[in-house]
């Protein structure tokens, strides 16, 4: 089963 | 004063038909080298970046950096109000309240302005770093929404693999599966109708119909799109707009529980 991540778990808040 | 003239107003009807499922309002950043915006989708999911290049306009004056709150689908109403051959110029005065819409026909002889009122807004700004991608594939804008169209049908996510013989998009669901798989084409005769795969790395990633199905409302801008991707991290999804710039589409992955 996957689950959707989001792009703050990726890219930084600047 | 901040003024931009397009004399194809198509073009940024395109745009808003672009974004406006995925956006409510964004900000529009404007300086001397052009408009740009970058906006994430309520959950965070996916984020949309876009950028016109202040030469690529017919006119273009910015006498100082503006960041102009807008509402995307009062930016669209206001748009469809354009006719299609119409030119249109977006114009504002510095530290401005609401930002004027003028069309004209292209025989001058009907002129139509729409004010807009600007919305304040916070925004958050995410760092997109500058990634050497392990697959990167150019295929026919038209392709790829047929393709996100019909896996839709079979599940609510497309797993994308990419290898260096091509792609292959494949579904599944209580109904059934389904997969599409597209050969790198041989010749590249005609440079609309090709699929050129450049790997470095095989890639397997799987993402939600739903931000494809949006996406894809970017085809009518350019014949081709092309898609970067890594194992484990957001899909790019860019579509040039004409010799004016681009917009891309970032879309996290999902990823095992």
């Amino acid at each position: 089963k996957k689950k959707q991540s989001t792009l703050t778990d990726f890219f930084k808040k600047s | 004063m901040f003024e931009a003239r397009l004399t194809q107003s198509a073009i940024l009807k395109k745009v808003l038909d672009a974004v406006k499922d995925l956006l409510s309002e964004a900000t529009f950043e404007c300086s001397d080298s052009g408009i740009q915006v970058q906006a994430m989708d309520n959950a965070h999911v996916s984020l949309v970046s876009l950028n016109l290049r202040s030469d690529g306009f017919d006119k273009y004056r910015c006498d100082r950096n503006l960041s102009m709150g807008m509402s995307i689908s009062c930016m669209s109403k206001i748009l469809r109000c354009a006719g299609a051959e119409d030119t249109v110029t977006l114009r504002a005065w510095d530290s401005p309240e609401s930002i004027v819409f003028i069309f004209e026909s292209p025989n001058k002889d009907k002129l139509a302005e729409y004010e807009m009122k600007l919305i304040n807004m916070d925004q958050e700004h995410l760092g997109i770093p500058e990634t050497s991608y392990s697959c990167v594939v150019k295929m026919p804008s038209a392709e790829f929404t047929r393709i996100c169209r019909d896996l839709s049908q079979f599940g609510e996510s497309i797993t994308f693999a990419c290898t260096k013989e091509g792609i292959k998009f494949s579904a599944s669901g209580d109904y059934g599966s389904a997969n599409i798989k597209l050969a790198q084409t041989a010749d590249a005769d005609n440079e609309e109708e090709a699929i050129i795969v450049n790997m470095q790395e095989p890639v397997k990633l799987t993402f939600s119909c739903r931000y494809l199905n949006c996406f894809v409302k970017a085809g009518p801008l350019c014949n081709q799109v092309q898609l970067s991707m890594s194992d484990d991290v957001p899909l790019v999804c860019e579509y040039k707009i004409g010799d004016i710039g681009h917009i891309r589409y970032y879309l996290a992955p999902k990823i095992d529980d």
